[in-house]
């Protein structure tokens, strides 16, 4: 079946839906059936990728929609499930909802065995619906700016992750940590970088550099690969893929 | 009275925090008198400064405690009202309470008399929590990175501002958005930056320069002007204080 990944932090700006598309596309590349999923009601996956749909998250969860009838093909072998200002109003419907948790589960285990893995970009937020999106999970893949606020919030992150598990009755842990905005000659993300090493040890995945063809690819609506793939963002996202390629340890 | 600006985006990483401190610390050092609210549930005020509280925002919106018994006195002139993650509870509590969007507006008129400023950091979200900040402020502080997502963003909160002078009655206008993270070297901030000024002329105030820095300063618990006091981090922020100081357009 599919691995899902919430691609989670609940500080903003750490570079969640810049991950999400670049990862996605290079899974997508080797061969692995992807689904991106944006649920972030500020839509970045479709405005980053130029993607029109009639359909979104917002109607698959509070319209019965299909996934299958809101996802748009992207590329061969990625669909993209796109979110918009409307999933806003999904927070407080689902605090009216008694099986709230399990909403975007159903939905996504409805569709699991026709991908290798899909990835979830969650807004910056501990929302219900990100407890949602972590129900929906198998593994989590914490986005971390190399700053300091960003490392502050890594431990929130964490105590939520323990909470779904205890009080939704669904185990899920980190499956790998992404270090981003890395800048080898700024000691702040030095130190950074060495804090989330020792604590994730090889769970901490190689950083991405802080690169300004990443902050471009969204105004031209493509990947990095498509915008500059010799450069360092390009480069640093294959390796985040290499190493999701590997054998993953989902404890 | 008081002028109370909410700073806000729903794009995450703006350098909403960075901003709220930064300013609410040089408008003290004019002599103002002022009150930092930290309105997101992640704490960051708190975390970048080192402040230690016994009560917070949530203390004063779901228990009814009086905002002069959780202010904490920071320097002369710069009180700080911390959060923490129980807000982030405030959320759901706020739906299900009817006069709900006053109600912070009420506690910040209770201390107005004191202050001549008070700054009200918000969090990367279009919340009912926001909702009331915005209901309880003069104007609006958007601070906006210079980059695609965080220009496509603007957008949104311009609606949600056209909102809440509609649908709850209390009209707020933009007072001044704030460029940050600039880097002249980058075509991507240049247009950004461009565009600004086409959209918002005065009201778009001179921007806020990517500065190390500004990223080290949290991690000491000091502002800019604490920290590196001749950098172009501490230089900009003053720059926007002298724009804030200068008679603010509030249509
Ligand atoms: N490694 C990098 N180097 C330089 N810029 C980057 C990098 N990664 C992302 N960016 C840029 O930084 C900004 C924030 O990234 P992004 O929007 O992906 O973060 P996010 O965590 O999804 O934000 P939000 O919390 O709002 O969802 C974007 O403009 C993006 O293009
Ligand atoms: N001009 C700047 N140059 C370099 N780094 C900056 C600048 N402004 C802010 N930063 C750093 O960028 C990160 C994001 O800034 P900050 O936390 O203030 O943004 P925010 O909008 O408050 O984020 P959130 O959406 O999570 O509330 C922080 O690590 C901060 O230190
Ligand atoms: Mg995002
Ligand atoms: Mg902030």
């Amino acid at each position: 079946p599919a691995r899902v990944f919430a691609v989670l932090n609940q500080k903003g700006g750490t570079g969640k839906t810049t991950t999400s598309i670049n990862v996605a596309a290079g899974l997508a590349e080797r061969h692995r059936r992807v689904l991106l999923v944006d649920a972030d009601p500020q839509g970045n996956v479709a405005a980053s990728l130029g993607v029109r749909s009639k359909k979104s998250l917002y109607d698959v969860l509070m319209n019965g929609a299909a996934i299958a009838d809101a996802v748009v093909p992207l590329f061969e072998n990625l669909d993209v499930l796109t979110s918009d200002e409307r999933l806003a109003a999904a927070e407080i419907k689902l605090a009216q909802r008694p099986k709230r948790a399990g909403l975007l589960k159903r939905h996504i285990d409805s569709v699991a065995s026709q991908y290798d893995d899909i990835l979830i970009d969650c807004g910056p937020s501990l929302s219900l619906l990100n407890q949602n999106v972590l129900c929906a999970s198998t593994s989590v893949l914490v986005v971390v700016a190399c700053d300091y606020l960003s490392l502050v919030g890594v431990k929130q992150v964490l105590r939520t992750i323990k909470n779904v598990g205890a009080h939704l009755g669904h185990p899920i842990s980190v499956g790998a940590v992404v270090p981003t905005m890395y800048d080898a000659r700024a000691r702040i993300c030095r130190d950074a970088l060495d804090s989330l090493q020792k604590h994730f040890g090889d769970k901490c995945l190689p950083p991405v550099r802080h690169n300004v063809r990443l902050k471009e690819a969204p105004s031209k609506k493509k990947t990095i690969f498509e915008h500059a793939p010799g450069s360092h963002g390009a480069e640093d996202y294959l390796a985040v893929v290499d190493a999701l390629c590997a054998p993953v340890t989902e404890e």
